[in-house]
């Protein structure tokens, strides 16, 4: 463990706790693509898949755990709470992210770190994570004006992975053959993807307007 | 070796 990696996790619970907090507190998941929670749930479970099998350390089964029922749990209540599926804007959230779904998993399949079924998934979980935001961005993009704590939910969610881009360069130079090909390129897609709504966080952050994000 | 196999990371 590194203190990027470690910064980097904490920021991800972070954007999770933002998350539940908007749902929570407001009672309403408008602005929330219900698609992009679907997508980061399989991530995680498609991830996860040693959770009982390899253990690694506390921390790390801890955090699965956190990641895999919090992930869940906002799925669930964007789809079954009465309250908060009523906020839901269905009608903007319309990425058609099963693409998204085949053509990680197709990816896996040629792309993997050993043919096994537990490495395509493990695989499968990284490619999808890089794309798994889309929908939210176009989201945000047809929604105008972008509340503070789903902006919040979206900044923190994409600088996590840009620590771990810090932390995998830190273990290239510390530890002898450390060698995470297919989780760097994956993790450089999908924090460039972040680039342009971090452009306008960061302008509405410094003349302390509100978050928009052109059409 | 066995221990780099494992992902190690979340």
């Amino acid at each position: 463990m590194n203190i990027f990696r470690f910064a980097g996790d904490m920021m991800h619970l972070t954007s999770i706790l933002v998350l539940l907090l908007k749902i929570y507190a407001t009672k309403s998941c408008s602005g929330i693509s219900l698609k992009t929670q679907e997508l980061y749930a399989l991530v995680f479970l498609a991830r996860y898949l040693d959770l009982f099998t390899d253990f690694i350390s506390v921390y790390n089964t801890i955090m699965k755990l956190v990641f895999i029922v919090s992930s869940t749990a906002i799925v669930w209540c964007m789809k079954r709470d009465r309250v908060v599926r009523r906020s839901y804007d269905k009608q903007l959230d319309t990425f058609r992210h099963y693409f998204l779904l085949a053509a990680s998993f197709a990816l896996a399949l040629l792309v993997n770190e050993k043919f096994t079924f537990q490495e395509i998934f493990w695989a499968f979980s990284i490619y999808l994570e890089a794309v798994a935001i889309l929908p939210q961005l176009v989201l945000l993009q047809r929604s105008g004006n972008v509340d503070n704590l789903t902006g919040q939910y979206v900044f923190f969610l994409g600088a996590y992975r840009a620590f771990y881009i810090l932390n995998w360069i830190y273990r290239y130079f510390t530890e002898t053959h450390f060698s995470r090909w297919i989780a760097c390129i994956s993790g450089l897609v999908q924090t460039a993807l972040y680039a342009d709504f971090f452009y306008y966080y960061y302008i509405s952050w410094k003349n302390n307007t509100k978050l928009k994000l052109p059409a | 070796t066995e221990e780099e196999e494992k992902h190690d990371e979340l």
